[in-house]
């Protein structure tokens, strides 16, 4: 089996595994400064007692969002140096270093990029993109991948659309071009509005994987 | 020779050529939605009747930006058609089809991307990474290679300063960290403010390179 083959039997195999012991594996992508951390940081402080959630966290630099997240979640950096996403390998080495005692969650912040992490498997159930409300509503058609491989699209910084030039239908019918029927969820990581109704879909989307 | 080295050579080659004809080339990176395009009109309405700039933007899919700059600019689109960078080879291929009579600047617009781009010399005379107020002030030190292979650097949407937690002389001492002096000018590519500094500083260094 060539490389391709082998990556992509491994991705499926550990998704499997991580279905076995019912843990919801989310795949989160968006470019740098969309507010990943921010968001996972905001989930964290809703689902402060339970349910229980641990975090991957790509960078090719720094464990800033380590750091951030440490206070809230078991959480390990991965660090690749220069690789512009994340690959299975270096996922699955931070695995086994992760606290992951009793969760039914790990999420997987991939390095801020809206392309290249769009074409590597690693083993998540979910693919989220998240798109803020500051980077315009003509990116979903013109980084297609990212919308066309994700299950679901968080619309992030909700609270600065008085000043921005963005319409949520606007983005809402570009990424459907892309991706018909994908689903488009308005989000504010600062203020915690639609923070809720997103943790409730990942809580649903356990539940239909269980 | 090997290619790394054939494409040096060539990217020098081309930088020469430019330089020759008076033209002063500029590469702008950045994230997916920072506002290299509307930077770019910008400068159009403010340089209306001359320096003559002209426009090659690289995207991964759609021409959605040329059409933005068509009714300001000579430019050219770019379709990598999947690649996360461009390369000289796709740059040199517009080149020839943009109309640069009488033109004193080239500004190549990267394909969306704060990672690859900066592995990559277009021949341009400056590199310049575009960060907006809305990513964060922490980005510099995550991804350094933009910034320490940039001669300058844009801050933009500064009108949004007021609805973000973003610092100015943060992000000012977290660039200086990777890269000291990097010039650092901020500018709001919806109101105008710092755009004509911006201009000036491009026509500066154009002066210092004839
Ligand atoms: N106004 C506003 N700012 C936000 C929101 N969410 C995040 N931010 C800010 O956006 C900036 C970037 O947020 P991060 O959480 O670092 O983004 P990220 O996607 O994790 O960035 P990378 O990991 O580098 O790709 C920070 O300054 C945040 O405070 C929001 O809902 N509203
Ligand atoms: N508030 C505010 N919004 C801005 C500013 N500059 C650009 N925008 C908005 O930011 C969004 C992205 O701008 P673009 O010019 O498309 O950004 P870009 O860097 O060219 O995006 P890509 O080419 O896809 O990488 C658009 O909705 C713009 O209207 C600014 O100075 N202030
Ligand atoms: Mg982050
Ligand atoms: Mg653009
Ligand atoms: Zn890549
Ligand atoms: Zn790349």
């Amino acid at each position: 089996l060539d490389l391709q083959s082998r990556r992509r039997a491994e991705a499926a195999a550990w998704r499997q595994s991580l279905t076995d012991r019912g843990i919801l594996c989310v795949n989160m992508i968006s470019s740098p400064g969309a507010g990943k951390t921010s968001l996972l940081q905001a989930m964290a402080k809703h689902w402060a007692d339970r349910p229980r959630m641990a975090v991957l966290v790509g960078d090719i630099a720094t464990d800033r969002d380590a750091e951030r997240l440490a206070p809230y979640v078991p959480v390990k950096q991965l660090t690749t140096g220069g690789a512009c996403h994340l690959e299975l390998p270096l996922v699955l080495a931070g695995w086994e270093k992760l606290n992951s005692h009793g969760i039914e969650f790990l999420i997987i912040e991939n390095v801020g990029n809206l392309i290249c992490p769009a074409s590597h498997d690693l083993g998540e159930h979910i693919r989220v993109v998240v798109l803020s409300v500051t980077e315009g509503d003509d990116k979903p058609g013109k980084y297609p991948k990212a919308f066309r491989t994700s299950q679901a699209c968080v619309v992030n910084k909700i609270d600065l659309l008085p000043y921005v030039p963005f319409s949520v239908s606007a983005v809402t019918e570009d990424a459907h071009r892309v991706h018909a029927g994908l689903p488009v969820l308005p989000v504010s990581a600062l203020t915690g509005e639609g923070v809720s109704a997103w943790c409730e879909f990942l809580t649903d989307r356990r539940r239909q994987m269980l």
